[in-house]
């Protein structure tokens, strides 16, 4: 199982219907200060169902959204969507492929997606529980959070124990 | 519940050591539970010896250690139960040189196993990819995305 | 005392916006006192527009923008209060390679004021330095010091 | 005014008798990981009257000195040395130099000298306010500190704004 793809548009500095297809392997992302790399990795935390705003470095839900430029002008909605390969069958589902979802508008409601049908968020945590996605996992590690494994106390550390088993 | 998780407590333990020692090229390390009243909610305690030093206090551990020691940790966990996918955010920031080599070389090992994203500065972590994405801003605040082959690399990476 | 505090802030602001848009190449960056009720206990906020971006919540900067805000800041009070010396130790840690030489190039300007010893991993750092300090363990566990020429970083360089 | 020289001995990592001599302008120090270059932050922070130990990484006073290696044997005291030009008369004392040292015993003991006379960490804190390189000061900053002028609240940013005024 890996990451197949990732589309995004409107969600923070990706304005435009942007889309990048990965590879198994080493995938290395580049590019100058403020960019948007991080900007990637809050999408794909996002989609997965992150709901604490602060995790995405923003103070209010709708901060995930495009706020325009000097040019460009604020959009009213943010959506990400990513494709999982799925053929070994490590996610209970039975597509060799699975699409994850996510649309929010400036209202600040959230709508999610399944293999393009409309779900919950409980949906999508009963998907991933387990595979080391989930809250506590330690797939994703974000900028200045490595350290994090050694300065939390030592409950923390048994939190992480616990997911990976 | 609380037997299996003293079992996979007792592989992890295993893991890391394995894992550090191969990383650092000596040393030792160890997770263990706290000495806890009540044995079910005990947290996990780490202590580390750097090759050719006493075991000190975590605290006193260099930048460039403390992040070896915890990617250390990450790989132990990667490989009692690999995940879909990992994905790293410059966590290569605090390495010297020879460190950051070594952890190229490690983790092209257990890409065979588990899909890497990977953002980083550093050259000879771009040169460990199979393939380069370059995130830039031709227009100020608009993020925009190519995919790069190693060669265009030196003339892109920001 | 509160009337000199905030005649200092005013000069503060205004060398902050200054060093501010002359390390970012534009932008803007504002230094004001909290709307607190009492005057004399209300705290500083920071605020800064990027170049070509809106103004945003500091928490939405990048790694190498909050980098290159908070050297602006120390630079704008070096500027206003120089000090005997400066220590700084990996703060160029998150710089990517043109915001790095950016800022090696204030550096240099700075240092016809104030003295600075800098800690750093980073190649275009160590070429900034008029005279460069090599810190090794020969013996593991027992730092030993160098004093390098230019020429010799390539081969001792961490 | 600058730092012209350090001496320490059984300081961290610093076993041996280690001399280090500065020049104005700008002075750039290198190295592997964990070879010493964060312990020199410490020794300069610790000789100017540094007295919380978790600013320097430990736990307890004693954990500054040298406390062996596999092949070393640990030491009983530590001691640092830094000597300042001041030329222009910035510090107000009567040298064109300023020695300012400290020694620390097992027991926990730290003793302070100025100029090589022995002195309390009150005399050397009197000697120092104002010029910067007080508790508040913003010309040390170690590594991953850098941050803390954006991280800290409102107030934090004040009291570095008050020591600099
Ligand atoms: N909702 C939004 N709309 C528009 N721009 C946004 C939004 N949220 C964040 N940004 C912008 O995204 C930029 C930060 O991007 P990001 O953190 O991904 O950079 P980065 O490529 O990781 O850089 P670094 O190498 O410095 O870590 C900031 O300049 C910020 O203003
Ligand atoms: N009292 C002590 N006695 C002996 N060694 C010590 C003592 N205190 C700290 N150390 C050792 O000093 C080393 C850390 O040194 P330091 O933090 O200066 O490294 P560094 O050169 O800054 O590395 P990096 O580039 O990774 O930041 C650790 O390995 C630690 O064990
Ligand atoms: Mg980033
Ligand atoms: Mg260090």
């Amino acid at each position: 199982m890996y990451l197949k793809k990732i589309e995004m548009k409107g969600f923070k500095s990706f304005a435009e219907h942007t889309e990048i297809i990965f590879k198994p392997g080493i995938n290395v992302v580049v590019g100058p200060n403020g960019c948007g790399k991080s900007n990637l990795v809050d999408a794909v935390r996002w989609v997965l169902g992150e709901n604490n705003i602060r995790e995405l470095r923003g103070q209010k839900s709708e901060d995930v959204i495009f706020n325009g430029t000097d040019k460009f002008r604020a959009l009213s909605m943010a959506s990400v969507e990513i494709v999982l390969d799925n053929a070994d069958g490590l996610l209970p589902l039975d597509y060799s492929e699975v699409a994850v979802g996510r649309k929010i508008f400036r209202s600040g409601e959230s709508e999610f997606y399944l293999n393009k049908a409309r779900v919950r968020l409980k949906d999508i945590n009963k998907v991933f529980t387990g595979t080391g996605l989930g809250k506590c996992g330690y797939s994703i590690i974000g900028q200045g959070e490595l350290e994090e494994v050694l300065n939390g106390a030592p409950m923390d550390r048994r939190l992480i124990l616990e997911e990976a088993s | 519940m609380h037997r299996e998780f003293i079992s996979f407590l007792d592989q992890a333990n295993k893991s890391f050591k394995k894992t550090f020692t191969e990383i650092f090229g000596g040393g030792d390390a160890v997770l263990r539970l706290e000495n806890a009243e009540d044995k079910l909610s005990a947290g996990v305690e780490i202590e580390v010896k750097m090759p050719g030093k006493k075991t000190q206090a975590l605290s006193l551990l260099s930048g460039g250690e403390r992040a070896l020691t915890c990617i250390a940790f990450i790989f132990a966990l990667l490989r009692l139960k690999p995940v879909p996918f990992c994905l790293l955010d410059e966590i290569d920031a605090a390495l010297d040189e020879t460190n950051l080599t070594r952890f190229a070389r490690f983790i092209r090992k257990m890409a065979e196993e588990v899909q890497f994203i990977i953002i980083s500065h550093r050259q000879a972590m771009m040169e460990a990819g199979e393939i380069v994405y370059g995130i830039t801003m031709p227009e100020k605040g608009v993020s925009s995305v190519l995919t790069l082959s190693m060669n265009d690399i030196e003339s892109r990476a920001g």
